[in-house]
């Protein structure tokens, strides 16, 4: 059945908000440097994935990889700018 | 608890600090008060002394900035980030800077300042995020009533790692 619209607006709007938490977070960039070079937005979908499982793991979250809700409600949290994973 | 890679800390107990702008939100004293209350939760376990200064380099340089603030960090407007703080090292290593964007408060009707600014010095000092959730470093933020604030034993763990436990009597 077809996805409303706003749904996909909605998921599309998680999956950037989660980009940008995990760089500046958990160093997203870097280990997907080898895509950087081509385009500097692409981020590839295993990255991303171990990334999540990274910060899961830190908030003591069930470890899926996946943008679940409870993993969302944490990156909507207000927070300290500090990286969880130090540099 | 968590230290910065290589256990970066001050190698030295006397440390100074400098309040270089105010927010509009509270009163400067109140700023003075949550700056100076922050600082002496880390003072009173360890052996650290705070010396406020007024003009010069301090070790701690405190600041209120909004967005793009002249440290290639930006903050990002209400709510999300609140302050960051840099570990400890010459220069910006320290410095603790508080995103003018939020509503800060003393109590609970907005971001308590003082709870926010006992998390970020305590980056300031050479803790990184705990991953426990009763931990002051823990890195999202939760309101607790000022008057009865505890370190969790999480953080004074982390600290006294770092400068031992207060020496004085």
């Amino acid at each position: 059945s077809a996805v409303p619209l706003s749904e996909i607006e909605k998921n599309e709007e998680d999956w950037q908000l989660a980009q940008t938490y995990l760089n500046r977070f958990y160093k997203l960039k870097d280990s997907s440097a080898g895509f950087a070079s081509k385009n500097r937005n692409y981020v590839s979908k295993s990255s991303l994935s171990n990334k999540i499982k990274k910060m899961q793991e830190f908030f003591g979250l069930e470890i899926t990889g996946n943008l679940d809700s409870a993993t969302m409600g944490i990156m909507e949290k207000p927070r300290c700018g500090v990286p969880d994973v130090a540099e | 608890y968590n230290h910065f890679p290589g256990t970066i800390k001050w190698k030295k107990d006397k440390i100074t600090y400098r309040i270089l702008n105010y927010t509009p939100d509270i009163s400067s004293t109140d700023v003075d008060t949550a700056i100076w209350r922050a600082l002496k939760i880390w003072s009173d376990i360890t052996p650290l002394k705070f010396t406020r200064i007024f003009e010069g380099e301090a070790d701690i340089m405190i600041s209120f900035g909004a967005r793009e603030h002249g440290d290639n960090y930006p903050f990002d407007g209400a709510n999300g980030l609140l302050a960051h703080a840099f570990p400890p090292a010459a220069g910006i290593g320290g410095d603790t800077h508080f995103d003018e964007d939020e509503t800060w408060t003393m109590g609970s009707n907005g971001y308590n300042l003082f709870l926010v600014a006992a998390h970020e010095f305590g980056h300031a000092l050479g803790l990184a995020h705990s991953r426990d959730p009763g931990a002051l470093m823990f890195p999202t933020y939760t309101f607790a009533s000022v008057n009865e604030f505890r370190l969790s034993q999480d953080d004074v763990s982390g600290i006294q790692a770092l400068y031992g436990a207060s020496n004085e009597i």
